[in-house]
């Protein structure tokens, strides 16, 4: 009677794309663009390559009334070796980025979820052409997603000797677009990328062949994030099975150091005493718990332990003055500060908090302040009010501190961390979890004290100026 | 040096549980008790069974300071047989509503979801029980998700001879909680689901041992939604492929009436000379366009082709006499009214969209309107804002038609279809797709117009009482 059969992931995705974030012409546009902008950048910044990436959006003909666009985006990344490159471009949840480390990328999906888009609206498949640093060739491949298998199928494939040194990817596609729609988006997109990025040497062409430079203005880049093991802190019964399953630690003392951070010798051994387990014990052992019970009350026991807080130094987070220089070249304001808070862990995951405050200048006077938001350096531009910088802000009581509304504010946030808990796959707003929101609170209040002393002094300054 | 692989999709919903709706322990409790419930809802009034729906939330002992509950949901619904239990309860992106059929469920992943966040945060197992109605047995089986196969692993099953007729489903698991958080929400999805089905008889128990009992007011049912075929307005190109691959049909003319709703033999005909292709062409032809590029052709011709609207009787609205129930029930107002809008289509799923507005009664005056959204008879409570009832809603300038708020104004909007454009799998927010939006703007703007004339009424009546 009721008619039972699954699905593949990337008949998923191609049937319920506003889930990815295409829910329409404008927004599929501006979602393509990010999601291959975000992926040259990981494959620049995250391996210490001062970034070069052109942007390109041309009108295509169409036979119909649909409007049809060509996106490519071409970058100087560390490439992708020709192995790979079918899977990374044509099979859904396929990932360079699934271990533990801060990237613009995590769920192995974005780039698959615009081709499928591509391929559903127009028919066409997606090109890419790639070269790896060592390698002594360039290589081509146009492929589309068999979406019942979940599988590239290639439709033409090519190699050549590289003339030179060149190293990159350049990726290119025809989707249905909305470019008016889009445009005020996709600017705001690729210009607050830049913003915190003046390492990074972008070019946008868009469809009215206008071209938009957002030239580098420093050689210096921050270090590129690092890979890191698991933090006890949060650690999932599932995750814990996983790691006893793999570890080649012959101990459980052994099984604490190597497979953790944050876990030195003493700390190992002061922890499994309290759990009761022997250090030497073989962690296999473990695994024999079959109804899970004592994986459960070790994961508890982790969660609750003081272990040492997650290193900060694998994250890679703007820092105070880039923060300050962003706004200042964007509002010239009369007062900017920035604060880096130190990391702390949800679920596991070390985070950093960094808020930035800027007052006055060009910056409208309006009820509420002006919210920038990122993530792991994304800019993030829709739903705003389901994002959780949003809910900390709107319950910031400003009149604890004596600024009145309208003023003229910019609230800048960006969470660093080795996993964002984004609402959904399209990446726009960040779930609510508690720690998150008190690190933000934390922030903004501290700036808030800091503007106050500001506005005090610049009043102290306006008195002593009229006797 | 990059580390490429892939992942399973019960992996990626344990590990990015936030983006099914699962994103804190309050979150996730409402969004376990709101799946299951869908899924109850859909196995009985779906099928023209009067629904009795129990759900039971219990205080778990935990060994530390985690909140745990155990939730059940009973069920007199179809029951699931036991061949498919297994994968209906654990393997992820398995459904019986991959179907054209408007239906709560779509995704094949709700009941899943809950499981792997059960899993992961308690370590145990999820345990249903089942009878179909032919069936002289009783089913039960607990089991876990194997993660990395995307596979159920049955720890336990047994089967008993059926005493009587019973037949439904009761779905019980343990998951970390937040009631006293979760608590205004999960009675508001309760109230509000209650209150669009007075004909279903729900019980909910909190874990306060509090009994909250919405019963049955009607045997009156709507008559359940049908299957139908697609229709050929916005279908892809990789559905038509899938068609001509799982066709019967020898001629194009027959895949033209019978593989497509709202198709009869002298529109196939007209279509068919419109876009020359032979009305005895064997459909399997199409098939050897390698390039795409024909069959693109045909779906955008299908898309301009006039052809005769979706059948609406295939889908099942609430009724305009529902929604001035439900809406008089809550709030008593002075003045209702509803509207129920022909069918529509979206990417050739047909829609129908309703809309009640409630004044005054017990409805505070606010600046805003309260909006109460339904899609496909589930109420919709979180991301408000990102919904596009309510951008609809914030466009509509009152003061046009004379209304000045604040104003005590409800209004409730239900969208019903054989596909929500949800604009996540967690299912709380409907994405802008412009069909839906205009459809939502005339029924608020007719309504708003005979709230004017109520109120011009009610004026003059007072303007002649002062006489
Ligand atoms: N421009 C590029 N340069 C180098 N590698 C790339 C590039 N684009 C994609 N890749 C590789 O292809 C993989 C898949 O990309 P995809 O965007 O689908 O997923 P992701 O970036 O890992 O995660 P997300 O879904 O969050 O974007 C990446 O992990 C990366 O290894
Ligand atoms: N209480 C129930 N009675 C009958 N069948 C059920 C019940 N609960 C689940 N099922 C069956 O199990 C399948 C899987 O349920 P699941 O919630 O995972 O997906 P879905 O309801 O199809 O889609 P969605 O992810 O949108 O909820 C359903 O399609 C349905 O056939
Ligand atoms: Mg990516
Ligand atoms: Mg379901």
């Amino acid at each position: 009677l009721e008619n039972f059969r699954e699905m593949s992931v990337a008949e998923f995705f191609a049937k319920y794309r506003e889930v990815a974030g295409f829910s329409n012409p404008a927004r599929a546009l501006y979602q393509t663009i990010r999601e291959l902008v975000e992926n040259s950048l990981d494959a620049t910044d995250g391996h210490g390559i001062l970034p070069e990436i052109r942007i390109f959006i041309e009108k295509v003909n169409s036979s119909n009334e649909k409007s049809l666009c060509r996106v490519t985006v071409e970058d100087n990344g560390i490439g992708v070796p020709p192995t790979v490159m079918p899977e990374a471009f044509g099979k859904v949840l396929f990932s360079s980025k699934y271990v533990i480390r801060q990237t613009r990328g995590m769920y192995g999906i974005g780039v698959k979820a615009a081709v499928l888009y591509g391929q559903v609206t127009t028919g066409s498949y997606v090109e890419v052409i790639s070269s790896t640093k060592g390698s002594s060739y360039i290589y081509m491949k146009r492929l589309y997603i068999d979406m019942k298998r979940n599988e590239p199928v290639i439709v033409e494939e090519a190699q050549w000797r590289k003339p030179g040194l060149w190293h990159g990817t350049r990726v290119s596609l025809a989707i249905e677009c909305d470019w008016p729609r889009a445009k005020s988006r996709v600017l705001e997109y690729v210009k607050r990328t830049a913003i915190i990025a003046p390492y990074a040497d972008i070019i946008l062409q868009t469809p009215e062949e206008e071209i938009i430079y957002f030239p580098r203005t420093t050689r210096k880049m921050p270090k590129p994030p690092r890979e890191s093991k698991p933090h006890p802190h949060g650690i999932d019964v599932e995750t814990l099975k996983q790691m006893l399953t793999n570890t080649k630690a012959k101990t459980m003392l052994e099984f604490m150091e190597a497979e953790f951070q944050s876990v030195g010798k003493i700390t190992a051994l002061k922890f499994l005493e309290t759990i009761g387990l022997k250090h030497n014990m073989r962690p296999k052992k473990l695994l024999k718990d079959s109804n899970g019970a004592i994986l459960a009350r070790i994961v508890d026991s982790m969660r609750l332990f003081k272990f040492k807080p997650p290193r900060s130094d694998y994250l890679s987070p703007l820092g105070k003055e880039l923060i300050k220089i962003g706004l200042t070249r964007m509002y010239s304001p009369e007062w900017v500060d920035a604060i880096t808070r130190p990391a702390r862990v949800y679920q596991g995951h070390p985070f950093i908090v960094e808020v930035g405050l800027a007052y006055g200048g060009s910056i409208p006077s309006l009820e509420e302040p002006i919210l920038l938001r990122y993530a792991n350096k994304i800019p993030l531009i829709y739903e705003e009010r389901e994002d959780v910088s949003y809910k900390v802000l709107k319950d910031i009581n400003w009149k604890n501190y004596e600024i009145n509304m309208p003023a003229p504010i910019v609230v800048l946030v960006h969470v660093a961390s080795t996993k964002i808990p984004y609402r959904g796959v399209g990446k726009e707003s960040i779930s609510d979890v508690p720690e998150l929101e008190q690190e933000i609170r934390a922030c903004i209040l501290e700036l808030a004290r800091r503007l106050r002393r500001y506005l005090s002094y610049k009043e102290r300054e306006a008195e002593a100026m009229r006797k």
